[in-house]
């Protein structure tokens, strides 16, 4: 998983 | 960033535009689906909540405050300022259908259950579908202004980029985010039948 992810995306 | 994710939010951003022009300057929002815009004005809204938490690049601030402003104005336009023209009698996609299993979805299948991340989940997965009422209301009466074909052609451009942009960022940052990828591919099967349409009508 990938926690803490930050979404850069729009 | 990228090529594709650049043209991809160029061609997103140019989808709304045209939308939201061809309402001011027909003074008209016939064709049009308030229900599909009430559902992207709700994507942007849940999903830039961390426009207070995490700044990413002034880039990044400024498109979020865009859309976000241009989806509010869109729907304002619909429900309020042009609302006669409004064709309301077909814009009749039951809106609980999509928003009970993408919330069920948002808490089931997420990154980590906390609320925010829960809503930008909601968001990425009710954006896969909130396009459905636009194109039942277009199958329903069997018409669609150029405009309109036009707008719908920009938003699926814009999703096609959006998938060479993570194949992009897989094969140089080995970047993927599972949920994103996967439910951004289910919506762009969504706009297969139209492109296809798109293509062929356009020869006629």
């Amino acid at each position: 998983s990938q926690k803490g992810l930050k979404h850069d995306e729009l | 960033m990228n090529i594709f994710r650049i043209l991809g939010d160029v061609s997103h951003l140019l989808a709304i535009i045209i939308l939201l022009l061809k309402i001011v300057k027909s003074k008209s929002c016939a064709g049009i689906s308030g229900k599909s815009q009430i559902l992207f004005a709700l994507v942007f809204t849940t999903r830039y909540l961390d426009l207070f938490t995490n700044f990413i690049s002034v880039y990044n601030t400024v498109m979020k405050v865009v859309f976000l402003v241009c989806a509010y104005i869109t729907v304002y336009m619909i429900y309020v300022k042009f609302r006669k023209t409004f064709d309301s009698e077909n814009d009749s996609f039951r809106l609980e259908f999509l928003l009970v299993p993408v919330t069920g979805l948002s808490f089931l299948e997420n990154h980590s259950f906390t609320p925010l991340e829960i809503l930008w989940t909601f968001s990425i997965y009710l954006e896969s579908v909130a396009i459905l009422p636009q194109l039942f209301m277009i199958s329903k009466t069997g018409e669609a202004e150029t405009i309109t074909t036009h707008y719908l052609f920009f938003l699926g451009l814009y999703r096609a980029l959006y998938i060479a942009n993570w194949v992009w960022r897989y094969h140089t940052e080995n970047f993927y985010d599972q949920i994103a990828v996967v439910s951004g591919v289910v919506q762009t099967i969504f706009y297969c039948d139209f492109f296809y349409l798109y293509v062929t009508k356009g020869r006629q």
